[in-house]
């Protein structure tokens, strides 16, 4: 489903930064991948990437078939509408919609219905234990419950590839399991999974782990499929 | 050091929520108290209104002796920028700023010199291993290099009391490890530490862990000093 082919990444800052410095990586469709590393190793340049947020500086990404650098802006933007679910490290909601109106956003680039939109919205946060503050605006939510409104948002259009940076850093032991537990759900309905995590036990519910250290693929850790 | 009687917080949105339902607590100076919860049980809401960011709905509020309510803003202002170093949970950098600025940017407070005020900037960052960004603005950094310069801005000026909503919510073990120690390090100084965290191994760097529960105080843990 996505492949990375010497990928770079590069920052022109007085002296060049290199976020990424030269990755290939294959992530087959329907599978489950973390990606760990210490802070600034690259892991949200790399979803960037993958997410067709930002192209690369060197290499070819390609998601879906598609060479990510030869998309128009409109092609990349219904890439990203029907096929990627990205759940944002800083969860990037939109202010003034509420809770639902945020999750149920991602629907317009289907021919859905505004009742089935709510409804499906509805269901999802629910899912992440958010029913009772579906009216809420982000700035009346807790940092968790933002993070569970990203994503829901980043899953209600049943996409098939879904990047999650960092979905739990802000959940309790408890939420997080809810949230885990869903990523499992959806991942054994076919969904390509990738989660960047810090967390060792979140990584864990992957089938490998891909390990970043200042730019480049480090190693990869096969955890065998559950 | 800091001390609530009977605090309540209450949001009128249509129905009233409950941030803060009744917490009494007392916490000593030069102590080491961490708060557990689940998400969206108030730990955030009482941060604020210790760091006197807000006043409660009911109860009293008391750092360093002063009733929080009775403070008008300047002299709220004065108290947060010369007593509390906080962290917050969604970092709030200046954007403009570069990572040394933002550092450096609370000790406008103190009678410190520009020459001054940028070398002990400089210290902070690279204790929390940024030495490298200084000149980076925040949307040139990554999620965890942001949340450490949120860290050192809270450290700079030495306060009496340092609040760490999630300090460490974005970094690796490794870079955790040394803001960690960089806590027992203020701690060790005489700082009053009160640091909000979801992980159980960063509470446990603490003498007590407070556990929130939908508003209230559902009990303490002491955990004897180390
Ligand atoms: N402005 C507001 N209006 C209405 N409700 C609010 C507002 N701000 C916060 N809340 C609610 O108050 C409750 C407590 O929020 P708070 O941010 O203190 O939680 P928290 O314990 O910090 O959660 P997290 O671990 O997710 O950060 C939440 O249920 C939240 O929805
Ligand atoms: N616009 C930019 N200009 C210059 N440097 C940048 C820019 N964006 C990111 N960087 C640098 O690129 C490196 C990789 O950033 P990235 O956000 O991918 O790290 P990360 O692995 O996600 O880190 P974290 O775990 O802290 O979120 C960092 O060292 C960062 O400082
Ligand atoms: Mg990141
Ligand atoms: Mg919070």
């Amino acid at each position: 489903a996505v492949s990375l082919q010497n990928v770079r990444k590069t920052y022109q800052l007085g002296e060049p930064v290199h976020a990424l410095d030269g990755v290939s990586l294959d992530i087959t469709r329907g599978s489950y991948t973390a990606i760990m590393g210490p802070s600034g190793s690259g892991k949200s340049t790399l979803m960037n990437l993958v997410g067709c947020l930002d192209t690369p500086t060197e290499g070819t990404v390609i998601v879906d078939g598609a060479d990510v650098a030869t998309l128009d802006d409109r092609e990349r933007t219904t890439l990203r509408g029907t096929t990627v679910g990205f759940v944002f490290q800083t969860f990037n909601l939109m202010p003034r919609l509420t809770a639902l109106e945020n999750v149920a956003l991602p629907q317009l680039f289907q021919n859905v219905g505004r009742g089935e939109r709510r409804e499906r919205a509805r269901e999802l946060l629910e899912r992440v234990g958010l029913a009772d503050r579906a009216d809420h605006l982000p700035n009346e939510l807790s940092g968790g419950q933002r993070q569970r409104v990203a994503l829901a948002r980043a899953l209600v259009n049943d996409p098939a590839l879904v990047l999650a940076d960092e979905p739990s850093g802000n959940l309790d032991t408890e939420t997080e399991a809810d949230v885990l537990d869903l990523f499992a759900e959806f991942h054994g309905g076919g969904t390509t999974m990738i989660v960047v995590t810090h967390e060792r036990h979140v990584a864990e519910r992957a089938e490998r782990i891909v390990h970043l250290l200042d730019g480049k693929l480090e190693r990869i850790e096969d955890l065998g499929s559950a």
